[in-house]
């Protein structure tokens, strides 16, 4: 489809984003925009086809008070079994690493080994402990992560690492699949006359009917 | 599937940053839909800094907190929106807005209810202003209400009033389908099934061909 649009394979264009109207004020950047929050998106040779980067990482300075919602599909991915095992044992988290190119899903022990090692792998590089890790994964259900190219991946990806809008839309791209266009927004308001900052990036095209919680 | 990242510099406590998440996504990413097909992968991983210097937000029940819900809500709304614009085949975002129903979730599940039905979405794509379809899928949505209390509009152009099929100019109605697909815009189904204060939306896509052409050939 991308093919018959004319579109770059490795560089998609971005998503008008439908805001709804209020007290704020829309930005430049998405998940970069707030203070203390870096991003990259490189191509760590996981999908199937072409080039387009493949491998996202959100990084916070701090500790960061982390939430997640998650699908409630009895079949979850080894990745939703392991965040919410993160988001149980701790209220902080400090970064996320998403894949894209094979979703983990339905994979097993060996797929749910392979999230642990992509944690601990992060964690290490980043000198953090594995708690403060989370990980996405989309793509195709039923394999497996390239795993050896994720983790040789990791040393260019956290030398990617960008508090600039650039870094926010790369990691936007890197997540997509199906994807026409990459979705990235940012916000800031005042929250008692002090300015603060939302911003934010997702995926989605196809297998949409979240039901998360 | 969907997956989500959403940062913020705001000071909260972890307890009153998730709860103001769960509220978020239940506003925005559990209101869209493409295909009706719920992933194995769905995720949204949300990190609040807190390095604005912003007051820190205790308790839901204070106003940065209503403030910090309000900002949250439109990040993630903007994000969830744009998912269901670029559905699969999509050629218009369908976008449900319920009004008059007992509370909010109630209203939330009559929205995704008719942006959910795949007759509804083939109607679309056809240009076809079938309010039937869409009086249908407000009807199995699960929750009681008294039809002859139904008002459906698609954009300004009301379809049915007070559960009674009203005159409209079906070719007006049929444009205004058209030119949303003809230029990736926005089709407006307003429903309203009472006069109770719960309102709520939900977002989803037409059904085109090319959605089965692009789920035929991306293997599983």
């Amino acid at each position: 489809v991308r093919s018959d649009m004319g579109i770059d394979s490795n560089h998609i264009p971005a998503a008008p984003i439908l805001l709804p109207e209020g007290p704020w004020t829309q930005i430049a950047g998405g998940v970069t925009a707030a203070k203390g929050f870096k991003a990259a998106g490189i191509y760590g040779g996981l999908r199937a086809k072409g080039e387009k980067p493949d491998l996202a990482l959100v990084t916070c300075d701090v500790d960061a008070v982390s939430a997640g919602a998650f699908t409630k599909n009895i079949v979850a991915a080894a990745p939703i079994t392991y965040c919410r095992k993160v988001l149980d044992a701790s209220s902080l988290a400090r970064a996320v690493l998403i894949n894209a190119g094979q979703a983990n899903a339905a994979t097993g022990d060996a797929g749910y080994q392979d999230t642990i090692e992509c944690a601990n792998a992060v964690a290490e590089l980043l000198r953090l402990s594995p708690e403060a890790v989370f990980i996405q994964s989309t793509g195709v259900i039923g394999q497996r992560i390239k795993k050896e190219a994720l983790l040789n991946s990791l040393p260019k990806l956290m030398g990617s690492l960008s508090s600039t809008v650039e870094g926010g839309d790369s990691a936007a791209v890197a997540i997509t699949t199906t994807d026409l266009v990459s979705k990235s927004v940012a916000i800031e308001t005042k929250i008692g006359g002090t300015p603060i900052r939302i911003g934010g990036m997702a995926k989605g095209s196809g297998m949409i009917h979240p039901n998360m919680a | 599937t969907m997956l989500g990242v959403v940062t913020t510099d705001a000071l909260v406590t972890s307890d009153i940053w998730r709860e103001i998440v769960r509220i978020s996504v239940n506003r925005s990413f559990n209101q869209i839909t493409v295909d009706g097909d719920t992933s194995t992968n769905d995720c949204v991983i949300a990190l609040a800094s807190g390095i604005s210097g912003s007051t820190k937000i205790y308790s839901l029940d204070c106003y940065e907190a209503r403030q910090l819900q309000a900002c949250l809500d439109a990040v993630m709304q903007g994000l969830a929106k744009s998912i269901a614009w670029d559905g699969e085949g999509a050629t218009c975002l369908i976008e449900v807005t319920v009004s008059g129903a007992n509370n909010e979730a109630e209203a939330a599940k009559f929205a995704r209810s008719v942006a959910s039905s795949s007759l509804v979405k083939a109607a679309v794509y056809g240009r076809d202003p079938n309010w039937g379809r869409i009086a249908c899928a407000v009807g199995y949505a699960g929750i009681d209400f008294n039809p002859n209390d139904l008002n459906i509009s698609l954009g300004s152009i009301s379809l049915m009033n007070s559960g009674q099929p009203r005159q409209f100019d079906r070719a007006a109605a049929s444009s205004y389908l058209r030119q949303a697909g003809e230029t990736h815009g926005t089709v407006e189904i307003h429903i309203s099934v009472g006069a109770h204060q719960g309102s709520g939306k939900a977002w989803g896509c037409d059904l085109s061909y090319d959605y089965v052409k692009i789920n035929a050939e991306y293997t599983t």
